[in-house]
């Protein structure tokens, strides 16, 4: 554990907790696109198979449970609370499309061909383009709340501090797990032009962010 | 030095 790793889990809960307040809060779910939380839902319960098998410490196991927990609440109050807030006309990328890449790589690209290698692999895979769906929904609106790009700009940095974690293991450890790093520095690429959009419209501005 | 089925990040 390093201090990188720790500020990457954190704004990672921060980015998930954002989410789950402004839908709670508002009682809506209107900007918020329903197939990434459910791609996120699925990133964990794969990813996070482990739990019945390894124990690696209090603080992994507690985060993975509510990251788990959280993940669920949000598709239940997208889906089924808040339902009829939900705006599927505008959610309307085609999840095959990524899914069918990210299953045929994870069989493909792993650590060893067991269930849970692939599955493990498959989720991080897939949690490199679980945003797609959501950014596709901005771009097609052309606007998104200034609450749900707050949500966007900590999911971006949670990625960020991970490639800095993984620098710093890597030359402290010596360790790198080239499957996580090169999956984790794709996924940041899809938010550096989002960053460049919150810095100059968001935190300068007020209110929504508009595309040009 | 990776080790396959431990997973110590999230």
């Amino acid at each position: 554990m390093n201090i990188f790793r720790l500020a990457g889990d954190v704004c990672h809960l921060v980015a998930i907790i954002i989410l789950l307040l402004k839908i709670w809060r508002s009682r809506s779910c209107a900007g918020i696109s329903g197939k990434s939380q459910v791609l996120f839902a699925i990133v964990f319960t794969t990813r996070y198979l482990d739990l019945f098998t390894v124990f690696i410490s209090p603080y992994n196991t507690i985060m993975k449970v509510v990251f788990l927990a959280l993940s669920y609440a949000t598709v239940y109050l997208i889906y089924m609370r808040f339902r009829n807030t939900f705006n599927s006309e505008n959610d309307s990328f085609r999840l095959e499309f990524l899914l069918v890449p990210v299953i045929g790589l994870s069989f493909l690209e792993n650590y060893a061909f067991t269930p849970l290698e692939i599955l493990w692999t498959f989720s991080i895979f897939l949690e490199s383009v679980a945003i797609m769906p959501q950014l596709f929904m901005i771009t097609k609106t052309g606007e998104a709340e200034s609450i749900t790009t707050h949500y966007l700009f900590f999911l971006g940095l949670y990625r960020a501090l991970y490639i800095a974690n993984w620098v710093w293991r890597y030359h402290t450890e010596g360790f790198f797990d080239q499957i996580a790093v090169v999956s984790g520095v794709v996924q940041t690429i899809f938010y550096i032009d989002f960053f460049y959009l919150y810095v100059t419209k968001v935190l300068r501005g007020r209110g929504k962010m508009t595309l040009p | 030095c990776h080790r396959v089925g431990v997973k110590d990040e999230l």
